[in-house]
């Protein structure tokens, strides 16, 4: 289960404080994932003061409002990030970044799509740079696009170009897995499936052993 | 897990938080940081095992314009059935109270009695009405809240109550479960050259794939 609190001193109106929430979480907490397992409990309860003295923000469509989205976004991003760093067994945050796809949600659901697949995450944990796996789960994500338009990179080290499997130094590739698990860091899968402007991420963990060792023995 | 790390049972350490880069400026405190917003986290004897506090409360001075998102799991917890019954009937809210140690879930009438009474219980102490209440709950699905230790709980918890960073990371801890580390951040920017303030605290380790709305 996730659950979230997020305060703010900012003056808004209730209508243009939720909408600038829903946008929030759909950027950040509906982009992570561990286990693929959606709670009964998930919550984020957000309270804006309004006792900065800040202008009060009417309308989305003004700039504290773009300002107040931008700040919101990185609170909750920072929070959602840190969830999926300390996944269950986790030993690296996997962190999907889509680019070139029709808009933003589209791009959002190819991100969580390959940080979602549990082959992908066992690849990881293995150190294994299977771009297959990760050309796979961009592939059932639900949305049309033309592979031979696929470019996957893991961090600087591109894997596949223009839907064509490219040369790389798989032991370079395999380090740079390693040293993210070896010291709780950060594995970078950049995807890019067009040249359309929607981009978007999503966050999630390796699959270790110890995730089934710690879901075996915490009873339900 | 915690056991083989060496870690305190009742005091976890905090979460590097991954910010992303922009116009702001990261703080000290999380959900304390903004003006007019208190916090505590005590151990109201709800989990299963050890000590580690168990029982959070976010408090605003004001009325506060409240949002929530919530899971969209057909099986929700009696707690997501009751916020968004809060966040329907009112746009203000003034505090939240989370549990942690048994998630309510799948519990029934009697689990969804037991949120009402943990509202009204707040509400009263705080002299507020039950609208301006919300409540989390994680833990183990399928019970029930200790309920009699929540609510005898409540008079030390709102004598906890902290606008100091301390109070922000306690209530961070108090929420966790699984939890390695407690996640707490804070932000402030200017929003037309006036400084303002985000900040913010969550949970999460395990049953992560929010789908909320």
């Amino acid at each position: 289960t996730m659950l979230g609190v997020v305060t703010t001193d900012a003056l808004v109106t209730s209508d243009i404080w939720r909408e600038i929430v829903r946008i929030s979480v759909n950027r950040s907490f509906n982009q992570i994932t561990v286990d693929g397992d959606t709670s009964t409990n998930d919550c984020v309860i957000a309270l804006a003061s309004g006792i900065s003295g800040s202008t009060k923000i009417y309308s989305l469509d003004c700039y504290e409002a773009r300002q107040l989205q931008a700040c919101l976004d990185a609170v909750m991003q920072g929070l959602a990030k840190s969830i999926a760093w300390d996944g269950e067994g986790a030993t690296c945050l996997i962190e999907v970044t889509v680019s070139g796809a029709n808009n933003e949600a589209e791009a959002a659901k190819f991100a969580r799509s390959v940080a979602s697949s549990s082959l992908v995450k066992a690849a990881v944990y293995g150190r294994d740079p299977n771009w297959g796996r990760i050309a796979c789960a961009v592939g059932y994500a639900g949305i049309d696009f033309n592979p031979n338009d696929l470019n996957i990179s893991l961090g600087s080290i591109s894997l596949m170009n223009s839907g064509q499997p490219r040369q790389f130094d798989r032991a370079a590739a395999s380090s740079y897995l390693r040293q993210a698990g070896e010291t709780h860091g950060t594995v970078e899968i950049h995807i890019s499936v067009g040249a359309h402007q929607g981009s978007g991420k999503a966050w999630g963990c390796d699959l270790s052993y110890d995730y089934v060792k710690i879901n075996a023995e915490y009873t339900t | 897990v915690r056991s083989d790390m060496g870690i305190d049972s009742n005091h976890i350490p905090a979460a590097p938080i991954l910010l992303p880069e922009g116009p702001w400026t990261q703080i000290a405190g999380g959900v304390t940081a903004a003006k007019g917003f208190k916090a505590a986290g005590i151990y109201g004897g709800l989990r299963a095992k050890g000590e580690k506090p168990d029982l959070a409360l976010v408090t605003c001075d004001v009325d506060a314009v409240s949002a929530g998102a919530f899971t969209k799991n057909i099986v929700a917890a009696a707690p997501i059935t009751y916020c968004r019954k809060v966040l329907d009937a009112s746009s203000l809210a003034r505090a939240v109270l989370i549990n942690a140690g048994q998630a309510n879930a799948a519990t029934g009438d009697a689990g969804y009695q037991d949120t009402i009474e943990c509202a009204n219980a707040v509400a009263e102490l705080l002299r507020l009405s039950p609208e301006a209440v919300f409540i989390q709950s994680t833990g183990v699905i399928g019970q029930r809240i200790k309920k009699e230790a929540l609510l005898n709980s409540l008079p030390k918890l709102m004598g906890s109550l902290s606008s100091t960073v301390e109070g922000g990371d306690s209530a961070a801890v108090a929420i966790t479960t699984t939890d390695l580390v407690s996640k707490s951040v804070a932000i402030e920017t200017k929003i037309g050259g006036t400084p303002i303030r985000i900040g913010g605290m969550a949970k999460g380790s395990g049953m992560i794939h929010p789908n909320m709305a």
